[in-house]
């Protein structure tokens, strides 16, 4: 999941 | 009708000038653009009614699998019929073949122009794009995958869409037809992503970090 941060962050934004 | 809404306005490429080197200057102004449609594809997926509901993991596994897809079909029906045989990917951003070979995009080029070609002989309307840009996503065989049932009910529920569409126009054997269109997009999808990660690893071609993470998750 670390390596995967950027989409994680982006999908748990809730816009 | 709601996948019609959600679907975001095109975007004009930023003309890179940070090199003289023409064709690496096509690449680069090419991969902002990626970078760009993929945050807003991000943000496309999370409205598809049904994707917000599967966990995170699966959100995730879908999109590192299926983005390249998603966005070359798009790509595919913006250069329908394009004077010159061009990859239209944005109004101010076409690239002709010797374009595309000259960036090492030529195989990238031949795959795309063939599936532009079909959608052209299709006839597709923009209902069937944007269902089958959601397809291509729920159909992407992420791996390995949380919750199968959520992930399958997302698949059967886009599924349903098109064949109510297809039917509401009595067109029996339009939505199997489109389906069997899905190959020839993963095809070229593939040859995308090893394009561009042949570009930044033997020709070193900076990427952003966005577009270098999904471009890794597929490598």
């Amino acid at each position: 999941k670390e390596k995967h941060k950027i989409l994680h962050r982006l999908l748990q934004n809730s816009t | 009708s709601h996948l019609l809404l959600t679907e975001p306005a095109p975007l004009e490429a930023n003309q890179d000038e940070s090199t003289d080197d023409g064709s690496l200057r096509t690449v680069l102004t090419l991969c902002d653009l990626l970078n760009r449609e993929l945050l807003l594809l991000i943000g496309w997926a999370k409205q598809i009614p049904g994707f917000s509901s599967l966990s995170l993991v699966d959100q995730m596994s879908l999109l590192q699998s299926g983005w390249m897809e998603a966005l070359l079909v798009g790509v595919a029906w913006r250069s329908q019929g394009s004077a010159g045989e061009e990859l239209v990917f944005a109004d101010n951003l076409r690239l002709d073949a010797a374009q595309c070979r000259a960036a090492g995009l030529a195989e990238l080029y031949e795959a795309l122009r063939h599936l532009a070609a079909k959608y052209q002989a299709m006839e597709l309307s923009p209902e069937e794009v944007v269902t089958l840009k959601a397809m291509a996503l729920a159909n992407s065989d992420a791996e390995p995958v949380d919750c199968p049932d959520s992930v399958q009910r997302f698949q059967d529920w886009l599924h349903e869409a098109l064949q109510d569409y297809e039917s509401s126009r009595r067109e029996q054997h339009r939505a199997g037809r489109l389906l069997m269109s899905l190959p020839l997009l993963r095809q070229a999808a593939g040859r995308a992503v090893q394009a561009f990660l042949r570009l930044h690893r033997h020709r070193s071609v900076p990427l952003h970090k966005l577009l270098l993470e999904m471009l890794d998750a597929k490598a």
